[in-house]
């Protein structure tokens, strides 16, 4: 068995949370903050056995990958004759993958 | 020393910390979402020298164990002349438990 | 690679953060709550290589070891003619050093 630790934005994570249910995979979330850029953002736990640990890895790379996002142009101070829209860095997932000595269902 | 994760219903909480102080076990609380319901569940933190898991495994078993509960009947549109009370499922932990290379109090 | 989990006082949170990322470690903070006080406290998450525990060690032991504040002396109900200030403990971290199989960042 083992506890997967996944960092995400909370904006990935009701589409994760599906994802892995839908998979017939559990989870607990729990809100967390960002040490860096001190905003919210999302710390879910997954328990699995161990052969679906990659399944799960899988899943959250689909969903949660890093990508460009345009944004409509931020209005400025500055009245500019061409409102460009801006590209952003939007999602992305850090994961620990953790051993489960033991694991029980009361 | 190993590191018990434990996730709870909100209700069953205090009363496993109350067990857990009083045969001198800490324990740190964080509040959590279940996947599957999206409603509030409770995460428990507890770190034990190993010969301490069983018994605290133990004192999870006695608090949290899954258990009926008879609820009041709840009021329905359709006035029915018998109101039985209705049989609920309540209780129930899911333990993680995993190893710690190192403990330190600082 | 480790996930360091460490429980300290919530007024030593942000020099706690700010002390990790001076050096480059990244961490993602947890709300929790103590067992025995009942009183908010903090849980972080920091996940470094294995050469760099140590480091991340020495920084929680300088930024939140526990020591002694002296607070102004709290008006009791009885006036006394001498306002002693009192003495308090506060600080400290009760860490837990975690084995981590797998590291992603996607
Ligand atoms: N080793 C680790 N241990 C524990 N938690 C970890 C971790 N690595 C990442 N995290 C968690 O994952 C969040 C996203 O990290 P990511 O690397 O995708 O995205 C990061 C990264 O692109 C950037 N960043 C973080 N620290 C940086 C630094 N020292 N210098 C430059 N950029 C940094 O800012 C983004 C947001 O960082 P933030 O700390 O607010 O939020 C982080 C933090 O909560
Ligand atoms: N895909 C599914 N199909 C049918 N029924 C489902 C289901 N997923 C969950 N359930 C049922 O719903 C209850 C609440 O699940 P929830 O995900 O909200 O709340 C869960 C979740 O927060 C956590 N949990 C359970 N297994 C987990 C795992 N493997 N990894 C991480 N967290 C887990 O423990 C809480 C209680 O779990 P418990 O098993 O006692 O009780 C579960 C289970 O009886
Ligand atoms: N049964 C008891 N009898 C007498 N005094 C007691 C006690 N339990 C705790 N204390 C004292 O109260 C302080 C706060 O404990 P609390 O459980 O609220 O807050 C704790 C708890 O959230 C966490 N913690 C400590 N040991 C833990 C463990 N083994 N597992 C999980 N969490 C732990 O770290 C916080 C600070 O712990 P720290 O040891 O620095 O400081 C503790 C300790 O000095």
């Amino acid at each position: 068995m083992k506890l997967i630790i996944i960092v995400i934005e909370d904006d990935d994570t009701p589409a994760l949370i599906r994802k892995l249910t839908e998979q017939g995979y559990r989870s607990t979330k729990l809100a967390s903050t960002g040490g860096f850029l001190l905003q919210g953002n999302t710390t879910l736990l997954v328990g699995v056995e161990d052969e679906h640990v990659d399944p799960v890895l899988d899943i959250i790379r689909q969903t949660c990958v890093r990508r460009k996002k345009l944004l409509p142009h931020v209005a400025s101070e500055i009245p500019t004759a061409i409102n460009l829209p801006v590209e952003v860095e939007v999602g992305g997932a850090i994961v620990f993958v953790v051993d489960v000595q033991q694991f029980h269902e009361m």
